[in-house]
């Protein structure tokens, strides 16, 4: 474990507690995307799909992360689709997610470390979290604006996997650990952000809201 | 060579 890995961990879990107080608190999903977060729990239970298969004692903190991981985003889900199903702004959460789904199944297949079932599973849900966002990035560019707090996770989600990169650079240089398939959509997913962390650092930081030209 | 990563990461 280095550092870049445990801020990269710590900082997806703040998004995940940033995205669930924000529905909560405000008893709204308004300008979140479900599809993001549909996209996101069937990242994590293909990833860590090992947890239902053998099923171990919660002998370390990585599966208590895991499990964190699944429950909250399913309990996310939860609450965009039911429980406040009526603040869900369907209309504008309109990208395809079949677009991002079928091409990263496909991918998986052709391009994988070894052809079983774990590890396509778990190459499916490393392409699909590369694109995950793509739903919410679209939501925000439809509406034309998005709410301080939705910017927070945002930052926070978007950093998570940026802050991996410098540890996969790390474990190269020091441990030389390379994982090409995470590495590549790792850098993928990164750039997706870029447009929006551009945004945050020059509005949100300064206190404005980030209102794009609809 | 740098070997393939165990999958040990989140």
């Amino acid at each position: 474990m280095n550092i870049f890995r445990l801020f990269g961990d710590l900082s997806h879990l703040a998004a995940i507690a940033i995205l669930l107080l924000k529905i909560w608190k405000t008893r709204s999903c308004a300008g979140v995307s479900g599809k993001t977060q549909l996209l996101f729990a069937v990242c994590f239970i293909t990833r860590y799909i090992d947890l239902f298969l053998h099923f171990v004692s919660l002998y370390n903190t990585e599966k208590v992360m895991k499990l964190i991981y699944i429950s909250a985003s399913v309990f996310t889900c939860y609450l965009i689709f039911f429980k406040f199903k009526a603040t869900y702004d369907g209309n504008h959460d309109s990208m395809r997610a079949e677009f991002l789904i079928v091409p990263a199944a496909g991918l998986a297949c052709l391009i994988n470390t070894k052809f079983d079932a774990i590890e396509i599973l778990w190459t499916f849900s490393i392409y699909l979290e590369a694109v995950a966002i793509l739903p919410q990035l679209f939501l925000i560019s439809k509406t034309g604006e998005a709410e301080t707090i939705t910017s927070h996770y945002l930052f926070a989600q978007g950093s998570y996997r940026a802050l991996y990169i410098l540890n996969w650079i790390y474990r190269y240089h020091y441990e030389s650990h390379v994982d090409t398939i995470a590495i590549v959509a790792g850098v993928v997913q990164t750039i997706l952000y870029c447009d929006f962390f551009y945004l945050y650092i020059t509005k949100v930081v300064k206190g404005q809201k980030i209102v794009l030209p609809a | 060579a740098p070997k393939v990563a165990p999958k040990d990461e989140l």
